[in-house]
């Protein structure tokens, strides 16, 4: 058996140089990050990522 | 036994051969016309869209064939169905008392079932193995992240792949992709007549409008006990305006030189005129849609849980194939969750558009949902049930979505549907 989730989340925001960001251009902060790995076991009730 | 085994004579004779050839050339006749009397159907009929016959009327729904290797051209062959009803009727047959604990022991020692956090520790209380199967754990088992702002493991199990969906399009695999409307059907969520939970195959079609999925202005609300901050639930951005049978007028879409703001209300009704239902729509934070698929063994803990807090707004029930979803085939059969039964809740939460979609298998065909009584699946009666919707839509002369849609409105007329906390159980898998 399998669960699938598809969810909206936010995406989050490139942030600008004028905020004294230093990292990649690509990078994005906030949004939904994941905090799994394919293949990785877990259990009801941790974390599979954040908003 | 041993005088038996050493002194009966063993006589050995040819397989009549003739016999095996008959057999397969009989079989081999039937394929031939069987796949004729199909090409025949399928004939002479440019105009013939998928599922329509020449009359505009839609098809009988037809087992699908999938393409792989051939282990699962062979799978494609076997009534799996059938074979996950027997395997449930099996399953539920009551194990001698003595037999139980070690019965249980031997099952746990191979699967990895951890006894410990059983709730039930005598399990000579389980009568057969579908109730050991269906097990519940001791309360605490499984502590929730403290993170309000967590998404949380629905189910025991291993994380079989996950990302962002990007054009409507989910990868299986590397390379692999199925579409997202397959997976949840290919209609916005209508209003069916019979509201009060119970399965309709008569789907009106109606979209839905803003207003009746969500009140974001409300502060408070109480359902089942349970007390929920409106604006926590639905502060996330919304869709701009959903009563969108939004035609685009003819003469702004030509018209050469339109105003200003004429020309940015043509730009939003043509993207909400294009835009898929489920797709994000949000402009002040951008959002994405992201997927998990959660695979579990036959030794996990089989209840589901709901991930975060959020409402179901309907459920559409797929009767489809009962295919292992096994890594193995997973890999091999494109489009599996497309193929098999099951269930999509679909809903909100506080960031825009949540679903929810236990895939059945063929040992565990069973997805039972909690709030959700009169939902039937793996059963005749659901077979029959899609017969009929199918039979229904023939006659209507409309095509047929391919599943039959039940709508949560009635559940609490002022969240617009089932209220579901964080870590609330939801349901579970049930063996055949």
């Amino acid at each position: 058996s399998t669960i699938v989730l598809v969810f909206e989340a936010p995406k989050g925001v490139r942030p600008s140089l004028d905020e004294g960001f230093r990292g990649a251009p690509t990078e994005r902060k906030g949004g939904f990050v994941w905090n799994v790995k394919n293949g990785q076991k877990v259990r009801v009730g941790e974390p599979l990522g954040w908003v | 036994l041993n005088a038996a085994l050493k002194n009966t004579k063993v006589k050995w004779e040819p397989i009549p051969i003739a016999l095996g050839i008959g057999f397969l050339g009989a079989f081999q006749f039937y394929r031939v016309q069987r796949r004729e009397k199909h090409t025949q159907s399928q004939a002479g009929s440019d105009t013939e869209d998928a599922g329509v016959d020449q009359q505009g009327r839609p098809q009988k729904r037809e087992r699908v064939r999938p393409s792989g290797p051939w282990t699962v051209q062979i799978m494609s062959t076997l009534p799996l169905k059938a074979m996950s009803r027997l395997w449930g009727r099996f399953n539920e047959l009551e194990i001698p008392y003595y037999l139980r604990v070690p019965g249980f022991k031997l099952y746990s020692f191979i699967f990895g079932v951890n006894l410990d956090e059983v709730s039930e520790p005598d399990l000579h209380v389980y009568p057969n193995l579908a109730s050991f199967f269906y097990r519940t754990l001791k309360p605490g088992a499984r502590p929730l992240d403290p993170n309000p702002n967590a998404v949380l493991s629905p189910a025991d199990g291993k994380v079989i792949q996950y990302g962002t969906i990007e054009h409507g399009e989910v990868e299986q695999v590397k390379g692999v992709t199925y579409s997202l409307d397959a997976l949840l059907g290919s209609i916005r969520p209508s209003k069916p007549a019979l509201t009060d939970g119970r399965e309709t195959s008569d789907h009106t079609h109606t979209k839905v409008g803003a207003e009746d999925v969500m009140r974001a202005d409300e502060e408070f609300a109480n359902v089942n006990g349970i007390s929920y901050t409106l604006p926590n639930l639905f502060s996330g951005p919304q869709p701009k305006d959903k009563n969108t049978p939004t035609e685009m007028p003819s003469d702004q879409a030509t018209s050469p030189q339109p105003s200003s703001e004429a020309a940015v209300r043509a730009d939003l009704a043509l993207s909400e005129s294009t835009r898929p239902w489920w797709a994000p729509a949000s402009a002040k934070t951008p959002t994405a849609l992201y997927y998990c698929v959660i695979y579990l063994a036959p030794g996990d803990y089989h209840r589901f849980h709901s991930p975060v807090s959020w409402v179901v707004e309907s459920r559409r029930h797929f009767a489809g194939e009962l295919y292992s979803v096994s890594p193995y085939l997973q890999r091999t059969l494109p489009g599996l969750f497309t193929l098999n039964e099951r269930v999509v809740l679909l809903g909100r939460w506080r960031w825009g558009f949540f679903s929810y979609i236990p895939v059945g298998a063929t040992n565990v065909g069973s997805i039972k949902v909690n709030f959700d009584r009169e939902l039937r699946t793996n059963s005749l009666t659901t077979d029959t049930a899609a017969d009929r919707a199918a039979e229904l839509a023939r006659q209507k002369g409309e095509p047929y979505s391919g599943f039959a849609e039940a709508s949560y409105a009635n559940a609490s007329r002022l969240l617009g549907g089932h209220a579901l906390q964080r870590g609330e159980e939801m349901g579970g898998f049930q063996l055949g």
